[in-house]
């Protein structure tokens, strides 16, 4: 494993979305997880539609709510194609799903795997690599005040209520950490980033790991 | 806002400077994380995890490391 890695150095990341008040952060670590595995497969970032799976997504609650596990599984049973962004804009509100036709551009999903990776944070370092980033869940209360800098403290696991997306990691210093895509602008913490201590599942951030293939 | 909305938020922002005082207070290298007034601080916590905090828990198996030269295709 390198000491460094950082998909965002692939030009595989698109750039942090903000969900405004719309409680869609599910919505947006998936489809950050598909755009970039689009990406690395095809060489080509596109920004898909959150909008579709917020509205399309039958086993969730649109921007009341969600969960990554169940908008992939929607994904993968039912193969839909997510549309760009241009197409399907984000409204910050649940609306009706909007179909299109099978000649349209759309990006769906072969696969995705979702494990428990806590206590195996080296193994989910690897899954990083091997697979692409990593769509997680992690305990937000704490990042409320977030400015910048390690969580090392203040962030237990066991309360998942935050989703976001995992582009890399960095143990070149004292203290190892995720680096964490999050959805609430670039104006929140370092540049719409948060680093999260590697190694003690701090937030929670080991405990739902998914990883989506196209 | 009106009167009562200027409190109201003055309140929040009360809450959220003391609550930052105390994340802080843990901080004790330059690398660790610094907390304090951002574009949330206005909402008290509960406020913020019911707009922003709605991801649905969900429980999955533990990841089971395949030996090396085991692996599936």
């Amino acid at each position: 494993l390198p000491k460094k890695f950082d998909w965002r150095d692939k030009k595989v990341i698109a750039e942090v979305r903000n969900q405004q008040t719309c409680g869609g952060c599910w919505a947006f670590s998936v489809v950050g997880g598909i755009e970039s595995a689009y990406a690395i497969k095809r060489n080509n970032l596109e920004e898909l539609s959150v909008q579709q799976v917020i509205d399309c997504s039958y086993n969730n609650y649109g921007c009341s709510g969600g969960s990554t596990i169940s908008a992939l599984s929607w994904l993968n049973q039912t193969k839909v194609k997510l549309v760009r962004d241009s197409e399907y804009t984000f409204k910050a509100q649940t609306g009706l799903c909007h179909y299109f036709g099978q000649s349209d551009f759309g990006v769906s999903i072969t696969g995705f795997a979702a494990y428990d990776f806590s206590g195996q944070e080296e193994e989910m370092m690897r899954m990083l690599v091997n697979w692409g980033p990593l769509a997680v869940t992690v305990d937000a209360v704490s990042w409320q005040d977030y400015l910048g800098g390690i969580i090392q403290y203040h962030c237990s696991s066991g309360r998942a209520n935050h989703a976001v997306l995992i582009t890399g990691f960095d143990r070149t210093g004292s203290i190892p950490y995720w680096i964490v895509q999050n959805s609430w602008g670039r104006t929140w913490g370092i540049d719409g980033y948060v680093r999260v201590k590697i190694g003690s599942n701090v937030c929670g951030i080991a405990d739902t790991v998914s990883s989506v293939f196209v | 806002g009106g009167g009562r909305e200027r409190e109201t938020v003055a309140a929040a922002l009360r809450e959220s400077a003391k609550r930052v005082r105390f994340l802080n207070s843990s901080s004790n290298d330059n690398t660790s994380a610094f907390y304090g007034i951002n574009q949330f601080s206005h909402l008290f916590p509960e406020e913020f995890k019911a707009i922003y905090l709605r991801s649905i828990p969900h429980k999955l198996p533990r990841y089971i490391k395949v030996p090396k030269g085991k692996e599936k295709p």
